[in-house]
């Protein structure tokens, strides 16, 4: 699968991009927490779509931001 | 308007429709 690039996600209709980002960024949330991954992939989809696109770039950012979203889960949990 | 579904979950597939159900 090809990576995700700023120009496709921008082709896409606003609505189906959050989804495009959802779908790219769950298996390697999944690969981290795979029984919190969808609740993790919900939350991180509230962010910026251009910093979305860097997490599927660079894995420390992405492991930082699912930690500090685990955290914040488990937060709200308790 | 209760925030105990939050966060709304992903699942693969599924169109998204995130923070509309918050």
């Amino acid at each position: 699968q090809e990576p995700l690039t700023a120009s496709m996600l921008a082709a896409a209709p606003l609505k189906e991009q959050k989804q495009l980002l959802g779908e790219r960024l769950y298996p390697l949330i999944q690969a981290l927490h795979p029984t919190l991954a969808g609740k993790i992939t919900g939350m991180l989809l509230e962010i910026d779509n251009s910093e979305l696109l860097h997490m599927l770039e660079s894995p420390e950012s992405l492991h930082s931001k699912v930690e500090e979203a685990v955290a914040v889960l488990q937060a709200h949990q308790a | 308007n209760s925030n105990i579904n939050w966060p709304p979950e992903f699942c693969p597939g599924v169109p998204w429709k995130g923070l509309q159900n918050i």
